[in-house]
């Protein structure tokens, strides 16, 4: 049976609740093992990171689609945060195998990977409930024609919300599409845009963490030869 | 995900890219 556009959306919906169905919006035992291994335990402050990033989400939410919508805007964040502990989980365990580390006290301390990790799950979310924000004729914008407030909640609202680098999102984009295999192939080419729109523009910015990596490769010399010119 | 252009090398991760390693 053909798919209109919404009834592709309704369907991306529920497969994510399916491929969510059995994570939770806590931390699973395997994480909890992850946080035990720290030198610092990191658990407290994902924790009120977390309930604290919920509260700026649904507020937001609420006030970008309406205050009757914050029950709303709270089951979209639980969604959310029930894919940012099962993709760090699936994160954790390829990192342990690649680097034979248990220890990630450096990276689970680390609160520009944490809000990063969770604005893309966030995002990831979000795009699902625009419907296919690709096919509606750009990047979750109908041009011109009189939009749902939902489809100015894409990308890259969350930035906005969360005060974060868009250049901190965009290095936790290809390990997070590693690390979620199922994630909907509309939604990794989303994703994907999110990484040309920060590239082509928003990483650029005055104040953008990229800058602080350019000065220091600079400053570092130059490090790796330049490829020689082909022959 | 194929036709997603994976760029990471082998030794590169979020915990290289957060300066974590």
């Amino acid at each position: 049976v053909p798919q209109t556009p919404i009834r592709a959306a309704m369907n991306s919906i529920q497969q994510l609740r399916v491929d969510l169905t059995s994570a939770s919006d806590q931390p699973s035992s395997n994480l909890l093992v992850y946080y035990k291994n720290c030198t610092v335990d990191p658990s407290e402050e994902i924790r009120k990171r977390v309930e604290e990033l919920g509260q700026v989400f649904v507020e937001r939410f609420a006030q970008a689609v309406g205050q009757h919508c914050e029950g709303l805007g709270r089951k979209r964040f639980n969604l959310g945060a029930q894919l940012y502990y099962k993709v760090m989980e699936s994160m954790l365990k390829s990192e342990e195998k690649r680097l034979s580390v248990q220890n990630f006290s450096k990276l689970l301390n680390n609160a520009a990977f944490h809000t990063s990790l969770l604005a893309c799950a966030l995002e990831v979310v979000m795009a699902t409930y625009v419907g296919n924000s690709l096919k509606s004729g750009g990047f979750g914008r109908s041009s011109g024609s009189s939009d749902s407030v939902e489809t100015d909640l894409c990308f890259p609202w969350i930035l906005d919300v969360f005060q974060l680098p868009a250049f901190d999102f965009y290095k936790v984009i290809e390990s997070f599409i590693k690390a979620e295999p199922t994630l909907k192939h509309d939604m990794m080419k989303h994703l994907e845009q999110c990484e040309h729109v920060i590239m082509e523009s928003l990483a650029w910015k005055t104040d953008s963490p990229l800058f602080d990596l350019l000065k220091q490769s600079r400053e570092e010399g130059p490090g790796e030869q330049a490829e020689p010119p082909a022959t | 995900n194929q036709d997603y252009h994976f760029g990471l090398e082998d030794h590169e991760g979020v915990s290289e890219l957060f300066d974590c390693d």
